[in-house]
């Protein structure tokens, strides 16, 4: 790692910033979420915390803007300079400037969060079925009113969960009129706007009047990109026309070709030999999450590495399980210290731990055999394997009061009295014989202390050492085309909830069946967190559930009261 | 067997045109990110060899330090980057 000159750093530990505008590729959401998680890979390694101001001088101001944006590093169109931002200090210094001639995304293309409809504010989902046809964007069919939707499951004849995609006839950002819709024909300067406009701006930006005069009105807003829009060229914001003529060739779809870039394109009228009006075709685009992080760690006082893995080698590479390297925690910590509170850097597993006995009870169950326990010790089998490093976990579950976390054969096992970071690994069938490597969902009865574990279409009942199993789900009733069961919560004395999907069920331990009325949607009985949640456990009182590394944890009236990391706030690493 | 297309370049009306060649790609990206300095000192101006450059460029992207403009450099300055210089500040 390398700082400034001088070694640059701030002063104070309070850091503050300021989101000065938006971009029209993502709704001001995802960006204000993606700046957020951006500042939290340096507050969870410093004793550093960031604040919001909404006005005012924040010592980090952040903007998009494009070419000439006001300092004197212009930005140079699509691709190339994605961003840059200056070191810790006064005045410009500290800031962060993002290029707006970039498509900014969440780095695996288009990422359409929903309004209204009745996914509460879902994201997209692409592919989706609607009428039987597949849709890879929002889409105004099945609509007299021309706004663009799609849904936020993959099937929307089943499912029926949609929501509106940005457009103009919805909303606008920024500008004065409060996020209110686009009113065409508009007048500007005595001409009429039949849809938005950079007329009247030097910045590129796309605006319309939210009256049908501005010159009487004067009230506007900035026009949101549409998921189909085109980037650059000269019809920037307009869909793709297609089928469209190209030297007297038709294309049906995005090409290259008239191009030395290799850069996908498309004409935005029928006819581009005609009309000339063009634009690049929407691509992955950047992860502004990726980007800001690194942006950030300018802000904070950190240049550019020469370590590739490092987020702050100079070089943009998507990565989809991000984990600060050691060479980024090294340099910021050497500025600001460490993290107060748990360490920071991945604990030492432990000398071998006797792991509790199984405390063996009587069932009423008849098992389909045995296992005579052969040892009640557990003892770590690959010192190597660190839980710190895993990115993500078959599983998450609560046995014997502490967190147990599963991952391909092995488990590491945190206290939940203790913060002393995760013990492990274990190995599974030293201590579950009977288990396979892969657990996608476990949890313990906590009335008969019998452990239930899912794999696949299967699942297993441990009663101490004796097990019950495998068996199928469908015996529990579940369907027939449920691969997996991905989360369970107990619910009272006898009742777990099961998760697979985006939908749960409810199975009464007692009568070991599915109770009626369900499945039910994990999104309309959980508002706020993931639909696609890849595990879901019990532990203190909340409900968690899991998508990538991170979190949404839910309180028992329903809301969702914390996001964050499972590596730091439940493995402690 | 199929007929090769002819590719016809196409000059886009608003497009950004960053067609030039590596050398001037390569001389615009060593000055950019301070590998290439011009230092002035009692009005004399010299000038960092290109070579010179494009090793400590190659060494900070972990390329081979061969001073050439390879095909793997060439590469390397045509990807995506923060516009933040790699050299001085």
């Amino acid at each position: 790692y390398k700082t400034f000159e001088g070694d640059l750093k701030w002063d104070h530990k309070d850091v503050t910033y300021r989101v000065i505008n938006y971009s029209p590729d993502m709704d001001s959401s995802l960006i204000d979420d993606a700046f957020a998680r951006a500042f939290k890979v340096w507050s969870d390694v410093t004793p550093l915390t960031f604040t919001r101001l909404f006005d005012g001088t924040a010592d980090i101001m952040i903007s998009f803007g494009r070419a000439d944006h006001g300092d004197p590093y212009p930005f140079d169109g699509k691709d190339g300079l994605l961003a840059h931002a200056y070191p810790p200090g006064e005045g410009m210094q500290g800031d962060a400037h993002f290029d707006d001639d970039e498509y900014w995304t969440l780095g695996k293309g288009p990422a359409v969060k929903t309004r209204y409809g009745n996914a509460d504010g879902a994201m997209c989902r692409f592919p989706f079925i609607f009428e039987g046809k597949s849709y890879t964007t929002c889409t105004t069919n099945g609509r007299s009113d021309n706004l663009p939707w799609c849904a936020t499951t993959s099937d929307y004849d089943r499912d029926k969960k949609y929501g509106f995609c940005p457009s103009e006839l919805l909303y606008t950002f920024g500008g004065n009129a409060d996020g209110a819709k686009c009113v065409f024909p508009f007048t500007f300067q005595e001409e009429e706007y039949e849809g938005c406009t950079t007329d009247g701006r030097t910045d590129g930006y796309r605006w319309c009047a939210t009256t049908d005069s501005f010159d009487r009105d004067r009230k506007f807003g900035f026009c949101p990109s549409r998921d189909t829009a085109v980037i650059n060229g000269n019809s920037e914001g307009e869909p793709c026309h297609f089928p469209f003529v190209f030297l007297g060739k038709k294309y049906n779809s995005c090409t290259s070709e008239g191009r030395n870039d290799g850069k996908l394109w498309c004409s935005t009228t029928d006819n581009y030999d005609e009309d000339k009006k063009w634009g690049l075709c929407p691509d992955q685009g950047y992860s502004l999450f990726l980007v800001a992080a690194h942006e950030f760690g300018h802000a904070l006082g950190l240049d550019h590495s020469s370590i590739r893995e490092a987020l702050m080698y100079p070089m943009y590479s998507y990565v989809e399980d991000f984990s600060l390297h050691k060479d980024d925690i090294e340099g910021i910590q050497y500025l600001y210290g460490r993290k107060t509170g748990p360490d920071p850097t991945p604990p030492q597993p432990k000398p071998p731990t006797t792991a509790p006995m199984p405390d063996p009870t009587t069932s009423e169950d008849k098992p389909d055999h045995t296992t005579l326990p052969t040892t009640t010790t557990t003892r770590p089998v690959d010192p190597t394997k660190d839980a710190c490093k895993m990115t993500t976990f078959d599983t998450i579950t609560v046995i014997e009061g502490n967190l147990h976390f599963f991952k391909d054969g092995l488990y590491w096992t945190v206290s939940s009295g203790s913060d002393s970071g995760p013990k492990g690994p274990f190995s599974i069938s030293e201590r579950w014989s009977d288990l396979p490597a892969v657990i996608d969902s476990a949890f313990e009865d906590n009335l008969t202390k019998k452990v239930y574990f899912f794999s696949g279409p299967q699942f297993w009942v441990y009663t101490g050492q004796s097990t019950l199993g495998p068996r199928g789900i469908v015996k529990l009733g579940l369907e027939n085309d449920i691969q997996k069961v991905e989360g369970s919560v107990q619910r009272g004395k006898s009742k777990v909830l099961l998760f697979s999907g985006e939908k749960f069920w409810r199975l009464d331990l007692k009568a070991q069946k599915i109770d009626s009325g369900y499945p039910r949607f994990t999104a309309s009985a959980f508002g706020g967190v993931p639909s696609d949640a890849h595990d879901v456990f019990f532990y203190k009182g909340h409900m968690y559930f899991c998508r990538d590394r991170f979190y949404w944890r839910m309180n028992s009236r329903r809301q969702v009261d914390r996001v964050g990391y499972v590596k730091y706030d439940l493995l402690q690493c | 067997w199929s007929v090769p297309i002819k590719t016809i370049n196409v000059t886009f009306p608003g497009d950004i045109i960053k067609n030039m060649t590596d050398m001037e790609r390569a001389e615009n990206y060593l000055k950019k990110f301070g590998y290439l300095d011009t230092l002035h000192r009692s009005g004399f101006q010299s000038m960092v060899s290109t070579s010179k450059a494009l090793k400590k460029m190659q060494k900070q992207m972990g390329l081979e330090e061969t001073g050439e403009l390879d095909e793997a450099t060439v590469e390397v300055m045509k990807r995506p980057r923060c516009g933040v210089p790699d050299v001085g500040n």
